[in-house]
């Protein structure tokens, strides 16, 4: 499984959180604006957190967070 | 198995349920205003809940819990 | 497999019955209003009962349980 | 594989039999009115049985015992 | 794989045939009108025959045996 | 993999050919007008011969041999 | 993968050739009219010849040998 | 994967390759008008030619080799 | 997977690239007009070249290598 | 899994990022105008960040990342 | 996992880039116009890097990479 993160404005963070017991962010990764990251979930990390203006293509739809 | 959590106010709290016999929160992952959370179930997650005003993305479609 | 439950009401129970030869609870989850839980079938879970106003989101199909 | 049971009246029955060389009765989930339950087949149970008027969601369709 | 059998009237039966180089009857469940039996093929079943007048949902379809 | 056999007449039957380097008839289930047959493949059924007026349904389509 | 044949006249044929490096006949089934065939591929057959008026049902379509 | 092969003249081969470093033919099945031949790719058979009249079946469409 | 090609010349080459560490050809079978291969990969071929006016039926779509 | 960048201006740059407990950058692979790249996840690969004009094809649909 | 590069033009290259930690071309095909290669993601091939015009089959859709 992976999706696609394309960041609208600079500064954007896609954080892995940790798998296993305990739930801490090992990595943030920094976008500009435009830039694009596709993730998968892996062994290290079974949750993200993004943080900032994204447009995010999931298999459940493409969602952009400033929609709401 | 993946779903995604886009908080729609401040304060959103997507928790974690312990899988086995016994059942208790063991992390409780909280969301600003348009953060958005991407989470899988695990080896230690086998339930989740989520408090606060949310849109949730899943593969049985879209919900918004304030629709009701 | 997992499904999502909205409660609509306060005082929703979302209740795990035990798996293997005998059928118990093992664990009964209290709802809010708008509080939304997402729960897997597992090794200890292999069916579940649900009391209260909720709207249900299964592979099945979406169940008002007070639309009957 | 699961499916769902939505109870219509009070004093449904969801009965779960045996799987094995012999076929019998080895629980039986009583049912109030608007409670839901979500059954999965198991190592225990390879056939059920359902009394009272319910809404049965499978992967076949919903089935309203009442309509015949 | 698993079929939901409605029974239209009472007296109907689903009887269960062995798996196995032999064919015979292992087990013969008697319905009441309105109540559903829910069956999987399993290791001791390998066909099943269906008497009376019934409403069976199936993969390949809804087949009611009083329509021919 | 199974399908379903609706006889449309008396005297419908149900033939099961032998799996493996030779192929014989190890069982003729005899099926009454109405009565429905459920039957897999399986180690000992590779191929199975109908004779008789039935309504077959496969996951190729339903099959009615008297409208050819 | 199973198929269906449905013979249209008498003398049909249903031949199963051998899977290995040799490819021979090993059985060949005969038909009347309106009996109805299904066979699957096994370890014995790995492609089957047939030969008569016929309606066969298979994954790829519906295939009359009698409309080119 | 099976796909399957309506002679449309007399005098249709349906020619297997051989698996392997080497290729080269190992059967050559040959097939009068409107017989109709269900070939699977096995242990031996990664490659199959077939000249003449035909119409094929196969999960990429339905091709007749004298449309073009 | 499989793929179909129907030779729309005389001439046509399909030939095989070898799977590993090096790419080479290692067979290169000709077809004539309106010949048709139907061919896998396999452990020896993990790409093919195909030269000469053909159409290709693939599970990405039909190809015409003489439309572009 | 697989996706397909096209670049639509020179110097795109697709970058893999490493699996496990780091995540840093172990190879980018640069792009000249309507170059097109093919990509896995793999062993060593677990996320991507893509630089530059592209348009981008996944499963989750095609993505332009000037549209924004 | 496959696809199809239709050469658009002459000198198209299909180039594969190693699998492992480092990332290198292992192999370029060379297509004149109107050849067409089918290609597989292999043990040695995890991604590929497409020069020249042409017309890409996917998964995720038709890509010809001029018309941007
Ligand atoms: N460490 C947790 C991370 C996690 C995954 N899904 C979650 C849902 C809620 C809270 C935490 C999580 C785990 O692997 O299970
Ligand atoms: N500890 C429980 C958590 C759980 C999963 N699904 C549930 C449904 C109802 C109640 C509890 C649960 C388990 O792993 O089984
Ligand atoms: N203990 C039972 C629980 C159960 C699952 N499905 C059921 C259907 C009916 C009754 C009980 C059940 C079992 O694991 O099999
Ligand atoms: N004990 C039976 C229960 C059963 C499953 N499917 C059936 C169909 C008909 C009769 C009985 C059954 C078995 O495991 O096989
Ligand atoms: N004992 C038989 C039962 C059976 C399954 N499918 C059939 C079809 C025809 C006749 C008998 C059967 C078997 O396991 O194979
Ligand atoms: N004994 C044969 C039965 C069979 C299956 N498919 C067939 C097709 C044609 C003729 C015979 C068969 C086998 O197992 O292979
Ligand atoms: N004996 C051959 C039979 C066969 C299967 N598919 C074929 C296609 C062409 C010719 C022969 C065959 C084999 O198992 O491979
Ligand atoms: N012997 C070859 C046969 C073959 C399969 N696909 C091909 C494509 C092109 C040429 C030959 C082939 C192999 O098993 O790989
Ligand atoms: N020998 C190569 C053949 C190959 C497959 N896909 C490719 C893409 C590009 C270049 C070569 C290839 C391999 O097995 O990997
Ligand atoms: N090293 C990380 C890379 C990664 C994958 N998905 C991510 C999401 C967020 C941040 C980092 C990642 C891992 O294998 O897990
Ligand atoms: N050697 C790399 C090749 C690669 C695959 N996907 C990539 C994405 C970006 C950069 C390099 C790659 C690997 O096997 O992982």
């Amino acid at each position: 499984e992976y999706f696609v993160i394309h960041a609208l404005e600079n500064g954007v963070q896609v954080i892995g959180l940790t798998r296993g017991p305990e739930t801490r962010f090992h990595h943030a990764e920094k976008l500009d604006k435009n830039e694009v990251m596709v993730a998968q979930f892996t062994e290290h990390t079974s949750a993200m957190k993004i943080r900032g203006k994204v447009c995010i293509y999931t298999k459940h739809g493409v969602i952009r967070n400033t929609d709401a």
